[in-house]
C-alpha cells in the first residue's frame, strides 16, 4: 500500500458516497445515468469473486463490500426507489455496445484462461468505460449538475491515482499488471475533457455547462 | 500448473 494507492481508493469511495448522498438527500437522480450504474455493479461483482476464494487484507475486503453493497444501493435507487425520477429519456446509451465487445476482448486477452481470472479482465474492460453512459448523457443534455460533477471529478481522480500507484510499484516492487495499466490509462484518458471542463468551469463556481 | 493470480488491488 502507498499513498497514491491509499489516495486513489478514498476517492473512489468518496465518488461512490457523493453519488449515493446526492440521490438519497435530494430524492431524486436527475441526471444521473442508470446504465453506468448498472455497468458498475456488473463491474464490483464480476472483479470481487474472489472474495470467497482469497483473504488478501481486513482493508481488502471491507472495501470491496463496502463498493458493492454501495453500488447495488444506486442501482436500486435509481430503478426503484426513485425511478419516477430518473431521466431514462436521456439514458439512451446501449449497454450491450460495450458489454459484448469488451467479453470477447477478455476472452481473447488474459493472463489466464481461467474462469475467475477471465471475470476479472472482464470487470477491469468494462471499468474503463463504464462512465460513458454518463457522459453521453451529460453531453446529450449539455449540462450537470455541480455534485454530479464532482462525482465525475472524484471517480475520474480515482484512476488517475492508480496510475501513479502502478509507476510507484513498477520502480518499488517491480510490480506492473499491463492489463489494468492500458485499462487504466484508457480511463483516465476518458476523463480528460471532463477534467477540463472541471477545473476551468466547476471550480470557479459555475455549473458546467456545454457549449451548444 | 496450479497458479491462480492474486489481485490485490481494488
Amino acid at each position: 500500500m502507498n499513498l497514491f494507492r491509499l489516495a486513489g481508493d478514498v476517492s473512489h469511495l468518496l465518488a461512490i458516497i457523493i453519488l449515493l448522498l446526492k440521490i438519497w438527500r435530494t430524492r431524486s437522480c436527475a441526471g444521473i445515468s442508470g446504465k453506468s450504474q448498472i455497468l458498475f455493479a456488473l463491474v464490483f461483482t464480476t472483479r470481487y469473486l474472489d472474495l470467497l476464494t482469497t483473504f488478501i487484507s481486513f482493508y481488502n475486503t471491507t472495501m470491496k463490500v463496502i463498493y458493492i453493497g454501495c453500488s447495488y444501493a444506486t442501482v436500486w435507487m435509481i430503478y426503484a426507489k426513485f425511478k419516477a425520477t430518473y431521466d431514462s429519456n436521456h439514458d439512451t446509451f446501449r449497454m450491450e455496445f460495450l458489454v459484448i465487445p469488451i467479453a470477447a476482448l477478455s476472452l481473447l486477452v488474459n493472463h489466464d484462461f481461467a474462469p475467475l481470472e477471465i471475470l476479472w479482465t472482464f470487470s477491469i474492460y468494462l471499468e474503463s468505460v463504464a462512465i460513458l453512459p454518463q457522459l453521453f448523457m451529460v453531453s446529450k443534455t449539455g449540462e450537470a449538475e455541480t455534485i454530479t460533477s464532482h462525482y465525475l471529478f472524484a471517480l475520474g481522480l480515482y484512476r488517475a491515482l492508480y496510475l501513479m500507484n502502478w509507476i510507484w510499484r513498477f520502480f518499488a516492487e517491480g510490480f506492473f499488471d499491463l492489463i489494468a495499466i492500458v485499462a487504466g490509462l484508457v480511463q483516465t484518458i476518458l476523463y480528460c475533457d471532463f477534467f477540463y471542463l472541471y477545473i476551468t468551469k466547476v471550480l470557479k463556481g459555475k455549473k458546467l455547462s456545454l457549449p451548444a | 500448473r496450479e497458479f491462480t493470480f492474486i489481485h490485490d488491488e481494488l
